[in-house]
């Protein structure tokens, strides 16, 4: 139980602390066990500074920066234990243009090193132009889902029905 | 373990047949609101054996099955399959590590669900444990449905902590 | 009490309808007194069906139109008392290009019906190009906010650091 | 009454004076993640008259002073005012039917907020007034911070009445 726990904090701090320096393109971060000393009853607090700013509780960051650092927060647990499948849905909503940019270059190495393949529904063009392929949803028939593998300009005119 | 393909039949938005080919590396998905991204999730989650009908967002596990249009009738029976390649791996079910295995779900209205695997009958049980040996499953925390950063979030530290258990 | 709220929910319900059509491009959709009788007592629920689609809830819509008829919600309410300003935060981030489109044709329309000055803060390249003048938000020196009025190309180099 | 700039000096990330202009139909605000957009919005409710440190996303109201970054110091204290055009409406509080009105609201770290009107102090009672009686004010529904609509959709029917008597 307790060692076990430790160990896995150790680990995704460890992790955690490298993706938000990637993720944020500097500043710093790390996580911290709240409200117990015992590891088996603690609860998980973010503590980030993003580049140029002071330390601080995640509650305190803007939108995206909190979106960012979720995010790091989760590969750093899926760097743990590297699952077969990732599938993320349009989790880069809030995020501007560098930092979408910054979100897709991880995914790339993150499946390139573990070789997880990633399933990444988004609205974002950036997003759309980082993928290695890409499939339109659409209903064409009212109601009626269908799938067709796209190509960017397609899925740009999928995203932009008007 | 790879995924290799999903499949889906009656399942919400998808009543005619579709397939999403998972290949290596990076596929989006794209398409306007309400078309039916975050339904694929859902199936992924579904066929992996996911018990609870509000994380399909729906009040029972019947709203899973294509409930019509103004055009088309409601139908009867939901099902996703999911294609895996595992690459030589013993199975934990006593299946013969057979390249090719293929996970099913099927869901009839008011009977409620079957699994199989490779055709064979199985428990909802076999087939959650096959996923959490491979290090997933319906509840993985390598799959984030929409808004669901936004609770991660929100969430108190003690709500958090489940995610260090699953890396544990 | 009674009498006022009852006519609050009949205003707000009939310019609901109207701004659900308009946001959606069809469809219909009503609001109603849910859990009691008693309209003091009684709990606010959407039901909506975008075009082609059958009447629900509105926790059975898919994000992005989840977001679209919260949005009618909001603008039916402000019809019955128009607001000398009104400040939106980011609301078009799950809205796909056509919805944006006709969410800022709606806007327009406000602005222009009641005189109500609009701040909307948005990452939509979409957006933007709808607005009649942009300010940018910089942080040339690390964690200090400066404003300055931009024109589309710069806001567009903003929201795009890279 | 027709709202016609905000100036912000101190307050969050904007420790220099800025002016945000607020003009005729529709004002684009754009920039960065975490460059200040959605501290405009705070400024907005707080010069309002906001008595909630947590709707200013911090745990006292003294979080809204200049807290330093690594080149600069902390404030002392942190000023939003809001200048208006009254189009000659009368003024609740007995201030002379003047075009142009001002209201301010200053705190000081450590001593609590005083609010001004065309420069004379003013009680947050008299302020918040001001603004109702102009159908607005510092939690009116149609100021909506980043994440609120998504909290509108997640509410249970009883929470949303709230906006339903706003408009009654
Ligand atoms: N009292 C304060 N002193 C200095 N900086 C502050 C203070 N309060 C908040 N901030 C800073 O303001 C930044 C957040 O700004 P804000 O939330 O307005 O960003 P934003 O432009 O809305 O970003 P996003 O697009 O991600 O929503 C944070 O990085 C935070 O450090
Ligand atoms: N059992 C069902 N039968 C038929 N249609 C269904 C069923 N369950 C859900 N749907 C439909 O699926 C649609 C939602 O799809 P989904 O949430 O996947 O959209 P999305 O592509 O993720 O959109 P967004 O970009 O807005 O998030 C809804 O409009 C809903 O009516
Ligand atoms: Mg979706
Ligand atoms: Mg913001």
């Amino acid at each position: 139980g307790r060692r076990r726990l430790m160990a896995a904090f150790t680990a995704a701090d460890r992790h955690f602390r490298t993706l938000f320096t990637r993720l944020f393109g500097g500043g710093r971060a790390h996580l911290a066990l709240a409200d117990s000393e015992n590891p088996l009853e603690a609860g998980l607090e973010i503590m980030a500074s993003p580049p140029g700013k002071r330390l601080q509780a995640l509650s305190l960051l803007s939108g995206g920066e909190q979106t960012l650092a979720a995010l790091a927060l989760v590969f750093a647990v899926f760097l743990c234990t590297p699952a077969p499948v990732c599938m993320l849905d349009e989790v880069d909503a809030p995020l501007d243009d560098a930092n979408v940019d910054r979100f897709c270059a991880l995914l790339t190495e993150l499946a390139g090193v573990s070789g997880t393949r990633f399933l990444v529904v988004t609205h974002h063009r950036m997003t759309m132009a980082r993928m290695d392929r890409l499939f339109g949803v659409t209903m064409a028939e009212r109601g009626v889902s269908q799938l067709v593998s796209v190509d960017l300009a397609r899925a740009e005119a999928l995203a932009d029905p008007a | 373990l790879r995924f290799v393909r999903l499949h889906l039949a009656g399942f919400k938005s998808f009543v005619d047949p579709a397939d999403l080919l998972i290949e290596s590396g990076l596929t989006g998905i794209v398409g306007p609101n309400g078309c039916g991204k975050s339904n694929l999730v859902e199936a992924l989650r579904w066929v992996m054996g996911e018990s609870s009908a509000r994380q399909m967002r729906g009040g029972e596990m019947d709203d899973v099955i294509f409930s019509g249009t103004v055009d088309r009738r409601a139908r009867e029976f939901a099902e996703v399959s999911v294609e895996l390649d595992t690459a030589g791996q013993p199975l934990p079910i006593g299946l013969p590590a057979n390249h090719a295995v293929v996970v099913s779900r099927r869901i009839d209205r008011g009977r409620g669900s079957l699994y199989r695997v490779n055709g064979k009958e199985v428990r909802a049980r076999d087939v959650q444990l096959l996923f959490a040996d491979a290090q997933t499953g319906a509840r993985s925390s390598a799959i984030i449905s929409q808004g669901q950063i936004g609770s991660l979030i929100a969430a108190k530290p003690q709500e958090r902590r489940v995610l260090l258990e699953e890396a544990a």
